[in-house]
């Protein structure tokens, strides 16, 4: 096995300038070992693979890619192999040079070798070179990165002793989605959470955060850093107890004087959440037990739906079923006058042709933007609102701007591969 | 096993076979800048072809190296001024080197750039080998690093508008942690 890892590595070339800055992977989905012969001395094996394994999660949230640590698959079917090794290691053509200076190299073929004459650490411990912030930069050059002189760059030629909690930034995170592209999909439901909180001074605040779903995943999303929380998506199950884990359709917030419920649809059922204890309700104040079928909650309302959201300016709940909108009245507990009406007659386009037509995602009112989105595949389109009639009164109530990608809105929606998902 | 005292290792004694040889003067710092990439010989007026091949011999490179010494060690000791080792090549380099490392561009081997060079870092050229698919490399390289110089400010974030749909209370995005 030596032989053959000293004659493969022979035969490799180093990088060479060509290869940096380009995609050096043409699949999504990466497989990695730590190899058995290169375990780290200083680390336990388990801490290494840890490490390794936050590494390629980093590179995963920000990128279309997906890593997967394979134990069982022949080590030259593996595409990314990574080791230590002091002096000449690993077969390697490359010496290490001894204890300071070079930490670590990578190779295009997807070999990464660390210098264990180097005092790695885990992640903030101590003194020492952060073995994770080491890994994800030798895994950007495997990627394709070149080094990137910018200060704040993972990429940066030179080793920052590693401030607390490091992160990809915005430009590393262009360069590596210039390589592979932006992450894409389609979402179950997005939705702003509300919740009401009391200031030091008794003072009632308002608070909200911004959630992503797809199937039995979420993200929080940070409007003020256009960008998921970092260690996103996390499993429907773990921060919506008693939700369905294969996620749900949609979310409606009841928002009014007299009223303020959060309700959760999957299929022909619905649950009523519990903010207070952070779980849906078995049974509810009203007496009312949980899951409950839509078509009791909201006579006239058929199940399943594509999504929903509650319209405070005229009480009622927009329910969005194929090209139909069932508008359902919370003071009259019933459908309005004329429903179910066609989508486009409901939101007209406002450029012809440029319309979700049926079959949405996700009908999205958001508090940054003060709007209502509706969303399908990678496409939104804003509703004209207040604002937009304010400056253009001719603009039809509700009426549709034209889509754009959801990329260009959200960014940086990344999923991860499942093993990598607690 | 290498000695330690504390719980975290973080006094872990390495032997002094086991160090990194420090760049200390020009000879070494035009090694260190031969070997990531910033030179393409090490010689400006050696007959001998620098060893530029993609397979990096670290044996060959090491004979080289002393060769170039030797050459320039005895030339040192002569003194003549026009035989001295800062080398246009090595001056280029240099002044590569001080500009992307963000020090101060003096073209001189200073102690700044001393402490710079000797900083840990990673194995990886800054710039490869090849002069051919060099020019692409630096065209790649460079454009990476001119939209850092564009987007030189974080991205503008969303200002919470006030304005929700009927007038009520003020909304706060919570900053939440990893």
């Amino acid at each position: 096995h030596l032989q053959s890892l000293i004659h493969k590595s022979s035969r490799r070339k180093r990088s060479t300038g060509v290869l940096w800055g380009h995609a050096a992977f043409s699949k999504s989905v990466l497989t990695w070992r730590l190899i058995g012969e290169g375990y780290s001395s200083q680390l336990s094996v388990d801490e290494q693979r840890h490490i390794f394994r936050l590494a390629f999660r980093m590179w995963s949230e920000v990128s279309p890619l997906q890593f997967v640590e394979d134990l069982r698959s022949p080590p030259d079917e593996i595409d990314i192999r990574l080791g230590f090794g002091t002096g000449r290691h690993l077969g390697c053509s490359q010496s290490f040079d001894g204890a300071g200076r070079e930490f670590a190299h990578a190779w295009f073929l997807g070999d990464i070798h660390f210098d264990d004459d180097e005092h790695f650490t885990a992640p903030n411990t101590g003194n020492g070179i952060s073995l994770l912030k080491v890994a994800v930069h030798e895994i950007g050059h495997v990627l394709g990165l070149p080094h990137i002189y910018r200060s704040g760059s993972i990429m940066q030629p030179s080793y920052r002793p590693q401030d607390d909690g490091f992160e990809l930034d915005w430009l590393d995170r262009k360069a590596i989605q210039n390589l592979y592209g932006g992450c894409g999909g389609r979402f179950s439901t997005v939705f702003d959470w509300i919740r009401k909180e009391r200031s030091a001074y008794g003072e009632v605040v308002v608070r909200f955060n911004t959630y992503f779903m797809r199937n039995g995943w979420y993200w929080l999303y940070e409007n003020r850093s256009n960008r998921t929380r970092y260690g996103d998506p996390v499993s429907v199950q773990v921060g919506w107890h008693g939700l369905p884990s294969s996620g749900v359709d949609a979310y409606v917030h009841v928002w009014s004087r007299e009223t303020d419920t959060a309700y959760f649809f999957k299929g022909t059922q619905y649950w009523r959440y519990d903010s207070e204890n952070d779980q849906t309700f078995s049974e509810d104040p009203d007496g009312q037990r949980y899951p409950r079928l839509i078509s009791e909650g909201f006579p006239g309302v058929p199940g399943p739906i594509d999504t929903a959201y509650y319209d405070r300016r005229d009480a009622h709940i927009y329910f969005f079923r194929g090209s139909m909108v069932y508008r359902f009245s919370i003071q009259a507990n019933k459908l309005a006058a004329q429903s179910p009406q066609r989508m486009t007659e409901l939101f007209p386009a406002l450029t012809p042709g440029n319309h979700p037509g049926s079959n949405l995602d996700a009908a999205y009112f958001s508090y940054t933007h003060n709007a209502l989105f509706l969303i399908k595949g990678a496409s939104y389109w804003r509703v004209v609102g207040k604002r937009e009639r304010r400056m253009k009164r001719s603009l039809p109530y509700n009426s549709l701007l034209p889509g754009r990608e959801v990329q260009q809105q959200w960014f940086d929606i990344c999923e991860v591969h499942a093993s990598a998902l607690k | 096993e290498k000695v330690f005292h504390s719980r975290d290792h973080s006094d872990i004694e390495t032997s002094s076979e086991h160090l990194a040889e420090l760049i200390t003067d020009t000879d070494t710092a035009q090694h260190f800048l031969f070997k990531y990439g910033f030179m393409r010989s090490l010689t400006w007026e050696s007959t001998r072809s620098p060893v530029v091949n993609t397979e990096t011999n670290s044996d060959v490179f090491l004979e080289d190296t002393l060769s170039f010494v030797q050459k320039h060690s005895s030339l040192s000791r002569s003194g003549p001024a026009e035989h001295t080792l800062e080398s246009p090549d090595f001056t280029r380099a240099l002044l590569e080197f001080q500009r992307v490392s963000g020090l101060p561009v003096t073209g001189v081997f200073d102690d700044t750039t001393k402490v710079a060079m000797n900083k840990p870092r990673c194995g990886v050229p800054d710039k490869e080998e090849d002069p051919i698919e060099n020019i692409e490399t630096s065209i790649i390289t460079e454009n990476l690093n001119e939209t850092s110089e564009i987007f030189n400010t974080t991205a503008t974030p969303q200002t919470n508008d006030t304005d929700v749909q009927n007038g009520t209370s003020d909304m706060i995005e919570t900053a939440p942690q990893r």
